[in-house]
């Protein structure tokens, strides 16, 4: 395996060294520990290099993971949302035993500023705003054709689940543009994400950004500087 | 701190509660904090009044949004908490009808506490669930799971909504919070919020306080 030096007792390793695979692999089985079969996610390219200590081998690993596509139709509606993590991973081998010691992984970085900078578009003014209008590659792209109808029968069950109930037909028209609209905002923040956090339908999932931090948040908070309260002690020793 | 802790498990949370179209979170999160408090003061998990807070705590906005830091002055100033079944929530703002005979908990202070998530969570795990005040970015559309936003995007200094911290540990060796909300039970995780711990995620260290029982 060609190798540079980089430190003392430090060695640069090709992707494909056979020597990363058993510490990558055993942080993959960490990073699905918890996860049911189907839902886990799979090794893309590891690099790294290895340090010897005198506790052991010291990997330091670069990875990328893919995470598996969204399954779940009350999450993800467009078949977009595979995610690439980019992972570092820092394992201990002692004694032929792998400890991780570090962990640190966040979406890859390509996807992240389209994401965040169309997660910040505007709502629309116009309450006559289709589903179909708001996504015009709907009508082209053979994959989100579908998208329409099957935005329709979750917005049909979102209506029956949390029985709502709208004044006129093009109220319930605008609703279900915003609904389409959220959808896809939480496959965004769920793109984002660096937790396990699954984003989708909620019951608040009809209201725009606007409406629900009107409604349900507190704007107090930072707009208004909080009065001087006194320090808690430390705590004593227990 | 232990590992992990959950008071939720030791009975000192009650119910999962809806605050409805109102802006009223940081009358729930600071009853949280009390209930927790006289239970573990006094050994008496009492479900309190958030209608109260919106009634009579007047520097506030009911609302239309409120500090916790003032609704605990409100508590002392008023003479204590009535409970849920005495005065209970509307979802919006009437007349102040607190009376002193029927409150059921008092409180003697309030205390800011430290920024050190580590040291949050050793304050939880001694003294009881804490108030707190978050980012509330992405929780329009949370289900489940430990969430872990970009920064950027879930600013500490834009904080927006007051929960409490109920107990912390880790999931697939990732290390939450769990954190009560006021959204109702058919939100979250049957109302619950998981959040990452110890990177400041939201601003989740930023406002956390407690009232102090005698």
């Amino acid at each position: 395996v060609p190798f540079k030096p980089r430190a003392a007792g430090a060695r640069a390793w090709e992707p494909s060294s056979p020597e990363l695979l058993a510490p990558a692999r055993f942080a993959l089985d960490e990073y699905n520990r918890g996860r049911a079969a189907g839902s886990r996610a799979v090794l893309g390219t590891v690099r790294g290099r290895v340090r010897r200590t005198a506790q052991g081998s010291l990997y330091s690993l670069e990875a990328t993971l893919e995470e598996p596509p969204c399954k779940d139709p009350l999450v993800c509606l467009l078949p977009v949302s595979k995610k690439t993590m980019l992972c570092t991973f820092e394992i201990l081998n002692e004694l032929g035993k792998h400890i991780l010691l570090r962990r640190d992984c966040g979406p890859v970085d390509t996807k992240v500023t389209a994401l965040v900078s169309s997660l910040f578009q505007p709502y629309p003014d116009n309450r006559n705003e289709s589903v179909s209008s708001f996504l015009p590659q709907l009508n082209s792209d053979p994959l989100h054709q579908d998208f329409s109808m099957k935005i329709t029968s979750v917005f049909k069950d979102f209506v029956a689940t949390y029985n709502r109930t709208y004044e006129s037909e093009e109220e319930a028209q605008w609703r279900l543009s915003v609904f389409a609209r959220n959808m896809v905002r939480a496959q965004k923040i769920q793109a984002l994400d660096r937790g396990t956090a699954q984003y989708g339908v909620t019951k608040f999932s009809d209201l725009t950004e606007e409406e629900f931090r009107t409604i349900y948040l507190n704007p107090l908070l930072r707009e208004e500087p909080s009065k001087k309260m006194r320090l808690a002690k430390s705590l004593t020793d227990p | 701190a232990p590992p992990e802790w959950d008071w939720r498990k030791k009975g000192a949370v009650t119910e999962v509660k809806d605050q409805g179209m109102c802006g009223s979170c940081w009358a729930f999160s600071v009853t949280g904090n009390v209930e927790g408090q006289w239970f573990l003061n006094r050994g008496t998990l009492l479900s309190l009044s958030e209608q109260e807070l919106l009634d009579c705590d007047k520097v506030d906005k009911a609302c239309l949004g409120g500090l916790p830091s003032n609704a605990y002055t409100a508590i002392e100033k008023l003479g204590g908490l009535e409970t849920e079944d005495d005065y209970s929530y509307q979802g919006h703002v009437q007349a102040c009808s607190f009376s002193a005979q029927m409150a059921k908990v008092y409180i003697n202070d309030s205390v800011e506490l430290s920024q050190n998530e580590q040291k949050l969570a050793a304050w939880l795990a001694q003294k009881g669930p804490i108030s707190v005040a978050i980012n509330a970015f992405g929780m329009q559309f949370y289900r489940h799971g430990i969430a872990h936003p970009l920064r950027p995007l879930c600013s500490p200094w834009l904080i927006d909504h007051a929960v409490l911290l109920v107990g912390y540990g880790n999931r697939s060796n990732i290390p939450f919070w769990a954190i009560k909300n006021s959204w109702g039970s058919d939100w979250g995780e049957e109302g619950y919020y998981y959040l990452h711990r110890g990177s400041g995620a939201c601003g989740v260290n930023t406002m956390a306080s407690s009232a102090v029982v005698n």
